[in-house]
């Protein structure tokens, strides 16, 4: 997956941080630190569309088809998350409980036209 | 920003530096809070001392007593489901007469199936002592007793289920045990290391998020 630099126009990932402290919610956030909360964005021109993340997605087969098949398709495909990992928080409650939990899919890792 | 490339997909103006980041920042909050199923970030009005909560962690990376043996406060992507997994950990307010009084939380609308409980208490050296626990309460529950031979001070844990299942079926919020020991001096205070310090005595509770209206079928 591509990272986004100035310049890219085609699908990427852009990278962000959230630190908690700048937040002011390192007092109840134990760890970790901050959220890496990086999004995708960018062009998926036709020529593009389906790489890389058509491969890892679920429409694979039905791309296939719709090439194998020369289906006009129409409209174009999107730059989305194609990898996504859980964030593990440990986090006190209103009762100053500890709490540890993994919240699924809540950082992005790789972006691609699907 | 006049002249900088407004965004490839949704054709948006960019935005100003600080207006991206106040925006990435609101957004991360909203995503956090949504997922915790929390309105608002808690306050917290009783922190708990940082010594006590990096010992309860220390404790329970060492694995003292885990019964997976896996020695870490592990991260919960159980194989058969990927619901959402808690592990909570209660820090104990002792009362004048004994007693270890907890204040659980019960994630709003969530039914939580729990899979494990365990006190953990550190104890002064001792002799061959009985130690048994109940749930406090007009008629006490035996939750359950462990005989310990004689050793120095350390950490114990004590596994409370499935004797305590009952309680998290209810949505009570405070957790009361009392302690008797078998072979201890008559006072919990000269057997139980004192909870204002490092060794608060702490509750772990494992449990997972259960689907509304789903049943627990004995296997």
């Amino acid at each position: 997956s591509l990272s986004c630099d100035q310049n890219s126009e085609v699908c990427c990932r852009k990278d962000y941080y959230v630190d908690f402290r700048d937040i002011g919610w390192n007092d109840w956030i134990f760890k970790p630190e901050g959220y890496q909360i990086n999004y995708c964005m960018g062009e998926c021109p036709v020529h593009l569309a389906g790489t890389p993340g058509i491969a890892a997605s679920f429409h694979t087969t039905v791309f296939n088809l719709v090439k194998a098949n020369n289906i006009r398709t129409a409209g174009r495909s999107c730059c989305v998350p194609t990898q996504r990992r859980a964030l593990s928080l440990l986090y006190f409650d209103p009762n100053s409980n500890l709490i540890k939990t993994d919240i699924p899919d809540m950082v992005v890792d790789a972006c691609g036209c699907s | 920003v006049e002249g900088r490339p407004g965004c490839p997909s949704c054709k948006m103006p960019p935005l100003e530096p600080n207006a991206e980041k106040a925006f990435l920042v609101e957004v991360a909050k909203q995503q956090i809070l949504q997922k915790l199923n929390l309105k608002e970030r808690p306050n917290i009005t009783h922190p708990v001392p940082r010594v006590a909560v990096t010992n309860a962690l220390r404790r329970l990376h060492m694995g003292k007593g885990r019964p997976d043996g896996a020695g870490r406060f592990s991260s919960w992507e159980s194989p058969e489901t990927d619901k959402q997994g808690y592990e909570i950990i209660s820090f104990a307010e002792t009362e004048p007469s004994g007693l270890l009084q907890f204040q659980l939380t019960h994630p709003k609308g969530q039914d939580m199936h729990v899979l494990e409980a365990q006190l953990w208490l550190h104890l002064k050296a001792h002799q061959n002592i009985t130690l048994q626990i109940y749930l406090a309460g007009d008629r006490r529950v035996a939750l359950g007793e462990q005989k310990l031979g004689s050793k120095g001070s350390g950490w114990h844990p004590f596994s409370l289920m499935p004797a305590l299942q009952s309680f998290f079926e209810h949505e009570e919020k405070t957790l009361r045990l009392e302690l008797e020991c078998q072979g201890c001096p008559s006072s919990a205070a000269v057997w139980l290391t004192s909870a204002g310090s490092s060794y608060q005595p702490f509750l772990v509770v494992k449990a997972k998020v259960q689907e509304p209206g789903h049943q627990v079928t004995k296997r």
